[in-house]
């Protein structure tokens, strides 16, 4: 499934699409790092 | 209240026009000035310029020059770092930048 | 009571625009720019070194860039005719245009940042239209656009 499709290979005039991508895979690395973290940590015993 | 914003509306028309044709020429400008063919011949830059932007200590990069109505598909960061590229009009390049 | 608003709301609209339509012209200026300073640099250097760099140590516009970490792996795939290319990251990665490595090598003057010496300001200046100086100047100072009215001073 792409997320964000872009025709290269112009001059100019892709930058604000980049700009969007970069941010999409930054918060992707983001929720992943922080769902590795959470996998991590050993869940809360429950209480009785 | 009505006459002055009448008039407000008017004024920004103008600008809004003007605006329109003053992009449209810079549009124009800019694309005679990239395919004029004396200045591709020095519309290239280094690998000194390449390493300038980025920490090479840090950062690993790669350079991808591809034909015109190249597709780069990026896949959704949930699923894979992904980068998909497919030409319909000639072969991609792609150069890892030197450390040094 | 009612057209008045009407006349308001479309008053706040073309203002939207307007001011959308301002930073495209910017940008674009911004390119025009950092392409001609590019150019004039290559071909500064050329006459000073007496010839052209390896082509091996050149990348010819348009181009793109992908960075990543260098404990990044990188799986890739080529098709034969070098026309499909897949890669897949192990960590996050950047990709940038030509343009935004012009902006970062300095090519535009630090304009985009509102950050430009005057002497600075001069040479961009005369690398475009002079009716179009006064956008240059606005860039320059880093102003907004309601401070200055509808338009740049100039136009």
């Amino acid at each position: 499934r792409s997320r964000i499709l872009v025709s290269i290979g112009e001059s100019f005039g892709t930058s604000e699409k980049f700009q969007k991508i970069n941010q999409m895979v930054s918060s992707g690395d983001r929720l992943l790092k922080r769902g590795s973290e959470v996998s991590n940590h050993p869940k809360p015993l429950k209480r009785l | 209240d009505h006459q002055v914003l009448v008039k407000d509306n008017s004024d920004l028309k103008e600008a809004e026009k003007q605006l329109d044709d003053l992009i449209q020429m810079s549009t124009i400008q800019l694309k005679l000035l990239t395919e004029d063919s004396e200045n591709q011949h020095f519309a290239y830059v280094s690998c000194q310029d390449l390493r300038s932007v980025m920490d090479p200590k840090q950062q690993m990069l790669m350079v991808m020059k591809a034909p015109p109505e190249t597709q780069l598909q990026v896949s959704d960061p949930a699923e894979a770092f992904q980068i998909k590229l497919k030409s319909t009009r000639g072969a991609i390049d792609v150069f890892l930048c030197p450390e040094d | 009571a009612q057209e008045c608003q009407n006349l308001e709301m479309e008053k706040q609209r073309r203002m939207e625009r307007i001011k959308q339509k301002r930073a495209q012209l910017q940008e674009l200026l911004l390119q025009q720019i950092a392409f001609k300073n590019l150019v004039q640099r290559n071909q500064q250097n050329e006459q000073q070194n007496q010839g052209a760099p390896a082509l091996n140590s050149t990348i010819k516009l348009p181009f793109i860039i992908v960075n990543t970490s260098k404990r990044t792996v990188i799986d890739c795939s080529i098709s034969s005719d070098k026309f499909e290319y897949l890669f897949n990251f192990d960590n996050a990665f950047e990709i940038h245009d030509d343009i935004e490595v012009l902006k970062r090598m300095g090519m535009s003057f630090g304009l985009e940042s509102g950050k430009c010496s005057p002497e600075d300001l001069r040479l961009a200046k005369s690398l475009v239209p002079k009716a179009l100086e006064g956008y240059i100047t606005d860039m320059s100072t880093g102003s907004s656009w309601v401070n200055q009215g509808l338009l740049c001073n100039s136009a």
